[in-house]
């Protein structure tokens, strides 16, 4: 359909973008 | 591994897979808009049969797509494996595309560094749940298909959010974050199974904060749908279902042109496709039918098709089973490799004539000619003359009786045809010059008045 790429705006992340979690 | 969960140390759950008769294992996808706190919401629920041959995770684009941490549209994925139904799958770093947890056809371990903080939930050949550290750094693990998602949804039939908050360490606490991402609406997506051991694909759709469901309610509709176990899959943006290779919901995330919505590029894909066969590929001596290994040739058995079967004698324990049938050990023969070679051949298929002086057999291994083996092979000096008289003599026999024979033919025929010359002469010779009158005489030997006259009347011997 070609719509093209999203802009990814609609965020719903379960962690804070800032930290990665350590392997446990 | 921060609180002891409710149910002690285990941190799986396991469950029989739905097995199905071949050809019923269609997909059944069911469209919904129900109402969650006054909020009309549109979505999917989808049940799958015999997942262990209908139900793949797929990584982005194609296989290899993780290790390249590509990012794909849910239809650019579910295109190549002709998926009936897809939806997005595990949760992957959006600044890098890197996938979380374990990925596509479990063959070897992908990189897992965030595998156990997503709380990856498997579909091993037993069940599912979550991963133990031993179980995802296991080089040899018992998962076909691994996936990694946040928040156990339903565990045992039972809502299991907040043990699923409280495993998650109070870091994650601390920034309230994690909290958020359970109770606010949003579009959301899972995974799970019911009683009957179905495979069950959720899909609702929303937008953070505007448009659609919380955990809580996801996991109080998965229940009333009969659901035993299911986890939380990517929601937000990522939130994708579609049908048939066709974008089939209402993704949140706007295009280029924020006047229209675009489905986002995302990492790995749930894929429900026809029954697949274990493996794929039939071993590469078959082909695969509704699930099922239809193997070529004669000889290639077993649902993998990968073993040879070359009937209860097995090749009478004088040959190798192939796919072309038994392959005798040199020295045997015959489709069952039970018949020795005949006398005078040897070797692989009993194709060589034995090489020994005075057509002596020889041994059906090896070609040697030790005689020992034979009993009736003679010696040679005997044997040609002998041989040659016998034969000579038979030719000679043969002649003279053949030549004696015609001789008495010859002969035979010469006398018949000299009698036969003879007795026609003689019946000439009285059939030829004058005719003789004779009358007839009384019986009682009286000579008739005529006759006594008659001169010159010599007694013939005939008596007309």
């Amino acid at each position: 359909i070609g719509e093209g790429a999203s802009r990814d705006d609609d965020l719903l992340l379960p962690y804070p973008r800032a930290r990665l979690r350590p392997a446990r | 591994d921060c609180t002891p969960v409710r149910t002690g140390s285990l941190k799986h759950e396991s469950w029989p897979q739905h097995l199905t008769t071949p050809g019923a294992g269609r997909p059944v996808v069911r469209t919904f808009v129900s109402h969650f706190g006054g909020r009309a919401v549109s979505g999917h629920l989808t049940r799958a049969v015999a997942p262990l041959r209908t139900f793949s995770v797929l990584e982005p684009g194609s296989p290899g797509g993780c290790s390249q941490k590509r990012r794909a549209t849910v239809e650019e994925t579910a295109r190549g494996p002709a998926c009936q139904v897809a939806q997005n799958g595990g949760f992957f770093r959006m600044n890098t595309g890197e996938c979380l947890g374990n990925v596509g056809d479990f063959q070897e371990q992908q990189s897992t560094t965030a595998a156990l903080s997503c709380r990856p939930r498997q579909l091993p050949r037993r069940g599912g749940g979550y991963l133990s550290e031993e179980e995802v750094l296991d080089t040899e693990n018992p998962f076909v298909q691994l996936l990694s998602g946040v928040v156990w949804l339903i565990r045992n039939g039972s809502i299991y959010i907040n043990e699923s908050q409280a495993a998650e360490c109070d870091e994650t606490q601390e920034t309230g974050s994690f909290s958020k991402f359970v109770n606010v609406m949003s579009a959301r997506t899972a995974v799970g199974h019911d009683r009957d051991g179905q495979l069950v694909l959720f899909h609702a759709d929303g937008q953070t904060e505007q448009r659609g469901i919380n955990l809580w309610e996801m996991a109080e509709f998965l229940l009333r749908q009969d659901v035993v176990n299911a986890i939380n899959l990517d929601g937000g943006g990522s939130a994708t279902f579609v049908l048939n290779g066709t974008l089939a919901s209402y993704p949140s995330d706007h295009c280029q042109d924020n006047m229209w919505r675009c489905p986002r590029h995302v990492s790995t894909v749930v894929c429900v496709h026809e029954p697949r066969c274990q493996p794929p590929d039939c071993s590469g001596h078959g082909t695969c039918v509704e699930g099922h290994c239809k193997c070529e040739g004669h000889f290639w058995r077993g649902a993998a098709c990968s073993e040879l079967d070359c009937g209860p004698a097995n090749c009478s324990g004088h040959g190798l089973c192939t796919e072309a049938g038994c392959r005798c050990n040199t020295g045997w023969m015959g489709s069952n490799c039970s018949e020795e070679c005949p006398l005078g051949w040897y070797g692989p298929g009993c194709q060589r004539p034995c090489q020994c002086e005075h057509h002596c057999p020889c041994d059906p291994q090896t070609g040697n000619c030790s005689t020992s083996q034979v009993k009736q092979c003679l010696q040679p000096s005997e044997v040609t003359p002998r041989a040659g008289e016998l034969s000579f003599f038979t030719r000679t026999t043969w002649l003279a009786l053949t030549l004696t024979l015609v001789f008495l033919l010859l002969l035979s025929t010469a006398a018949n045809v000299y009698l036969l010359l003879g007795s026609r002469a003689e019946r000439n010779r009285h059939l030829d010059g004058d005719y003789v009158y004779h009358p007839l005489q009384e019986m009682n030997g009286e000579l008739l008045a005529t006759e006594k006259e008659q001169p010159g009347n010599t007694h013939h011997p005939f008596k007309d």
